[in-house]
């Protein structure tokens, strides 16, 4: 494509045309997008963050998609998500109004290995690519494999399982540049990790039964972002702590970062037709994308709205 | 590049805890090389194993007997694959 107008949002892409769309969008939008390397993965690829910014000094809002290679549709989500920011600055009054109080940091491919793998050797790939010393198995599933009740119950120690922790927290390059990042920017006021499938809205925690304390704020915004979603094409959202909607699981990503002092954090499960699982068709990435920015935005905007 | 002809993604839906226990013990099993797409957990929710082809009939045959209730979500991964494939090949031209 010559210019991110002409990149086909409904298309799944490779590796690499995701990468020359993240450098076009750079390109096109100077003063708004510029493109942070935030750490290489176990293979030596970039770890590419997209900042959107509008002044210095502002607290933060992240969101990455694609921590597991194989859910095509985030990463495809991710790269539509990136071209509705730049598009929506100064025309939309909602997401204006953000942007001028904090940046939006944006990693669409958070897993690039695992990623290329899928592309060239294997599609069903969900883990890193880190061979694990003394096991014929590759890999260790990034979202088990942080600092957040590691180890626990709801992961698993053998390196062939696609739940395996790993040696110890943030033994994976590609989660330990996002820990470097949040702890040296030290002002992120929302954290949102996106996987597919399931349909469901969850916040902290995955490790503990015992409640977060800000549980009941948590679940409100919840409430009002699936309800959001839900009004464009009718689909069904489940919402609330890890641990209650769907299982025990250690190690998990937003758990992390609620510790760490990110009130806001967030992860979701994109659409399950019941049908494809993972290999949902092209055809349903706008779509997804779509409903998805809906309920997003309304974590952005309670997010502006209400500072700590 | 790996294939996954013959592969099937079954979901499963079991209507008790038993069942889900018995999935459980299923999954446990390392050399029929389930991939479980969706844990079994809880009665509430679905369970969506991708099935290798050599696992197929054992598997079948556990679900039969257990009288635990399944669709066939994907009948042969390796088509939507190929369709997928298809469709980007496609886009690119087109482009």
């Amino acid at each position: 494509p010559r210019s991110t107008d002409d990149f086909n949002y409904a298309t799944y892409h490779t590796l690499s045309e995701i990468n020359s769309f993240i450098d076009a969008l750079v390109q096109e939008n100077p003063n708004l997008v510029s493109k942070i390397v935030i750490g290489q993965s176990y293979e030596g690829r970039p770890l590419n963050v997209l900042k959107f910014s509008t002044g210095a000094n502002r607290p933060g809002i992240w969101i990455d998609t694609g921590i597991h290679s194989r859910e095509w549709v985030t990463q495809a989500s991710g790269t539509w998500f990136a071209k509705k920011i730049a598009t929506d600055y100064g025309r939309d009054a909602a997401l204006t109004a953000i942007l001028d109080r904090f940046d939006i940091f944006l990693e669409i491919v958070t897993n690039p290995d695992g990623f290329q793998f899928t592309h060239t050797s294997n599609r069903m790939w969900r883990k890193t690519r880190k061979p694990n010393s003394g096991s014929r198995c590759a890999g260790v599933d990034p979202n088990r494999n942080w600092d957040a009740g590691f180890g626990g119950a709801g992961s698993s120690s053998n390196p062939c399982s696609e739940t395996y922790r790993g040696t110890y927290a943030h033994s994976e390059p590609e989660v330990k540049a996002i820990v470097d990042f949040v702890t040296s920017h030290g002002n992120l006021k929302a954290f949102v990790s996106i996987h597919s499938y399931s349909q469901m809205l969850l916040y902290p925690y995955g490790y503990t039964k015992t409640p977060c304390r800000d549980q009941a704020e948590l679940h409100e915004v919840a409430q009002r972002a699936v309800a959001a979603l839900t009004s464009l094409y009718g689909t069904k959202y489940a919402y609330g702590s890890i641990i209650n909607v769907i299982y025990q699981a250690s190690g998990g990503t937003i758990d992390w970062t609620y510790d760490q002092g990110i009130k806001y954090s967030y992860t979701f499960e994109l659409r399950d037709t019941g049908r494809y699982g993972f290999i949902l068709p092209a055809n349903q990435i706008v779509p997804t994308a779509q409903e998805t920015w809906q309920a997003l935005m309304v974590i952005m905007d309670h997010t502006k709205n209400n500072p700590y | 590049k790996e294939n996954f002809v013959g592969h099937q993604v079954l979901r499963i839906t079991p209507k008790n805890e038993a069942e889900v226990i018995l999935l459980k013990e299923l999954s446990q099993l390392e050399h029929l090389e389930l991939d479980f797409w969706r844990e079994p957990i809880d009665v509430s929710l679905p369970v969506d194993a991708r099935v290798p082809f050599h696992s197929l009939q054992p598997v079948r045959s556990f679900l039969a007997y257990n009288e635990i209730h399944y669709d066939i979500m994907i009948a042969d991964l390796q088509d939507l694959l190929d369709a997928e494939q298809q469709e980007m090949t496609k886009s690119r031209a087109l482009q």
